[in-house]
């Protein structure tokens, strides 16, 4: 039986007369290499699982994708990290929601999966969760790029100007 | 948003997304991504992964949506992504669209917008890398 794997890096930041050759090229590379590590799990007789997480793993870790090292900034000035894993075979699904520290989300979710009877953890009872579970966390600054910080002063100066919060710009909206 | 759907050579499918979320969101706002069937789905039928307006995503359930309409009313993927994509996200006044791939290995990455980062590969084919809709 053959075997298929599909990646996306976000969707609704895009508009095609404002990404820069460079940016776009640094993009369709980002997404190569994401694939890749993806696919090599699945090359290997691995399971789609793995295969699902090593490549949203390798999409967190790059600063190009709304995620990990280069999530946005919520209103507060902070990243607050979500991710979620489903096993199709099992039903078995893990999520986490308000992560501030962890390098990875999706290895959070993977072990709210594997190692609770629940769904999904949040906040800072996710983070003490993830911490326990070993997994690598960082300080604010390594998820803090200045493109994110622009959007969200530009975000936050719209809305102050009297902007509806709800209807934000394509550039803005979401990732 | 990133996420990612795969069919392993076994026939099991998987899906897994992560997300920042959305620019100046509210300090506490939980978007569709940790909620199973909204951003995030996978069973014995489909795997779906989504990006976009997180709220309409939850709204309409949407990643389950291409599931039921696939177990229920045996519809191909390409139709029930198309419908969900397409009709029912822009129902709810959501942007955004969705990766998923089938039991039988077949990829779908349906958007609504103007471009969705994205990439697939079947085997060892030669791998695709789009954003816009001619490619």
């Amino acid at each position: 039986m053959s075997f298929s794997i599909a990646i996306h890096g976000g969707a609704g930041t895009i508009l095609r007369s404002e990404i820069q050759p460079e940016e776009e090229a640094r993009i369709r590379a980002g997404l190569a290499h994401a694939l890749e590590q993806g696919r090599a799990v699945l090359r290997a007789g691995g399971a789609a699982l793995d295969a699902v997480q090593a490549a949203v793993m390798a999409l967190e870790d790059d600063p190009c994708f709304n995620a990990g090292r280069g999530a946005v900034f919520n209103d507060a000035g902070f990243v607050e990290l979500e991710a979620a894993a489903m096993d199709g075979a099992t039903r078995a699904a893990g999520t986490v929601t308000g992560l501030r520290r962890v390098r990875n989300p999706v290895c959070a979710a993977r072990e709210v999966m594997r190692r609770t009877p629940h769904v999904t953890l949040g906040f800072e009872a996710a983070e003490r969760f993830a911490e326990a579970c070993g997994l690598p966390l960082e300080d604010a600054a390594y998820f803090h790029t200045d493109k994110r910080w622009a959007a969200l002063q530009q975000e936050l100066a719209r809305i102050a100007a009297g902007g509806d919060a709800s209807q934000a710009s394509e550039q803005v909206k979401h990732g | 948003t990133v996420g990612a759907v795969a069919r392993d050579a076994q026939g099991r499918l998987a899906a897994a997304t992560s997300t920042g979320g959305r620019t100046a969101k509210m300090a506490g706002r939980i978007g569709d991504t940790p909620v199973i069937g909204a951003g995030t789905w996978a069973d014995e039928t489909v795997a779906v992964s989504a990006t976009g307006h997180g709220e309409s995503f939850v709204r309409g359930a949407l990643a389950h949506e291409i599931s039921a309409r696939m177990r229920l009313a045996g519809q191909s993927l390409a139709d029930a992504a198309e419908a969900v994509v397409m009709q029912e996200l822009g129902a709810l006044a959501g942007t955004g669209g969705i990766i998923a791939v089938d039991r039988n290995g077949t990829i779908v990455t349906p958007f609504n917008c103007e471009g969705m980062y994205r990439a697939w590969a079947v085997d060892d084919a030669p791998p695709q890398v789009a954003i816009y809709h001619e490619e």
